[in-house]
């Protein structure tokens, strides 16, 4: 059986649903409601996986992807490796209204989600400096690499290429830690 | 990550997504999350998807954008959606991840890839149906 309005999200994240079927309610766009139930997500950290302070990359810190989409317009915005920030749903909603881009990446998203009014803070938490600091204590494994010296299974960064080229088996599932 | 699909009462649609990515990743490095067709796409003519998972392995077969493609053709979602697991299935048998699907009538479906200790995927859907949100399971 279907009917519409409609919201439908991944995982179990029922706070991010009602925050979107909200905006629905009280007529407001499909866009508004999508970018306010993720953001809610962001706000709530849910399961770690989403906003501020979870999964922290090899040097600690916690960056943040999101992107928005209007089906009817077909216009795109999107924020990749963002620091700093932490309503990256939102600076990619400001992509897409305030460039005629799709995606803005990095530092300089940062630097553009400032111009933009957003606020500039550390996105550490004690919770992600703890997976960092365990990690680091365990030899920083599970890591990405491959082809390189020291061995990455063994040893943590720098590392430098290696010559000789191998597969290497991909890492077992961890659902935790998902895009 | 959350990957979200909301279509409002006149059948116009969105779709987002918002993720801090994996843990212990390579600094500098993106999933599919920001990728258009991969963590999401929408196309008010046909419907949406959004996916979710292992990004690195995911945004090499656009699977949000697929699915979306496959309902353009008429199948249903839940198919649809069947169909964008199993690409990637063919080239990476084990890779975990998950996507959900919803076309213009407002039906919609989820599937995902078995993997150990992942052996079904929730996720949540509101409609007029119920006064609350409903967590909703597939077997993966």
């Amino acid at each position: 059986k279907a009917s519409l309005p409609l919201v439908i999200n991944t995982w179990n994240f029922k706070n991010a649903t009602e925050a979107a079927w909200a905006v629905l309610q009280s007529g407001g766009s499909a866009l508004d409601a999508v970018e306010t139930g993720c953001n809610r997500c962001q706000e709530e950290q849910c399961d770690g996986s989403v906003g501020y302070g979870g999964n922290p990359d090899e040097s600690g810190e916690t960056t943040l992807d999101a992107m928005i989409m209007n089906g009817n317009t077909m216009e795109v915005g999107a924020v990749g490796d963002l620091r700093r920030i932490k309503n990256a749903i939102g600076v990619a909603r400001a992509v897409m209204e305030h460039t005629q881009h799709t995606m803005l990446v990095g530092e300089s998203a940062s630097v553009f989600a400032e111009n933009m009014g957003f606020i500039a803070e550390d996105l550490t938490t004690i919770k992600s400096l703890d997976i960092f600091t365990q990690w680091l204590k365990g030899n920083c494994q599970p890591n990405y690499r491959k082809n390189v010296l020291p061995n990455p299974s063994k040893s943590c960064p720098p590392y430098k290429p290696q010559v000789k080229l191998e597969q290497k088996k991909q890492l077992p599932a961890d659902i935790r830690s998902h895009d | 990550t959350i990957g979200m699909i909301a279509f409002d009462q006149y059948g116009h649609v969105a779709a987002g997504t918002s993720t801090n990515g994996l843990t212990h990743k390579v600094p500098g490095r993106v999933g599919d999350s920001p990728i258009v067709g991969a963590g999401a796409y929408a196309d008010s003519l046909a419907g949406a998807a959004a996916a979710t998972g292992d990004g690195d392995i995911m945004m090499r077969f656009l699977p949000s954008y697929l699915a979306v493609e496959l309902m353009r053709t008429g199948m249903d979602p839940s198919a649809a959606c069947k169909m964008a697991i199993s690409r990637i299935k063919r080239h990476y048998a084990d890779f975990f991840g998950a996507i959900i699907c919803a076309n213009l009538t407002g039906h919609y479906g989820a599937a995902c890839n078995k993997v150990d200790g992942f052996l079904q995927f929730h996720y949540m859907v509101s409609n007029g149906e119920s006064d609350a949100p409903l967590l909703k399971s597939v077997d993966c």
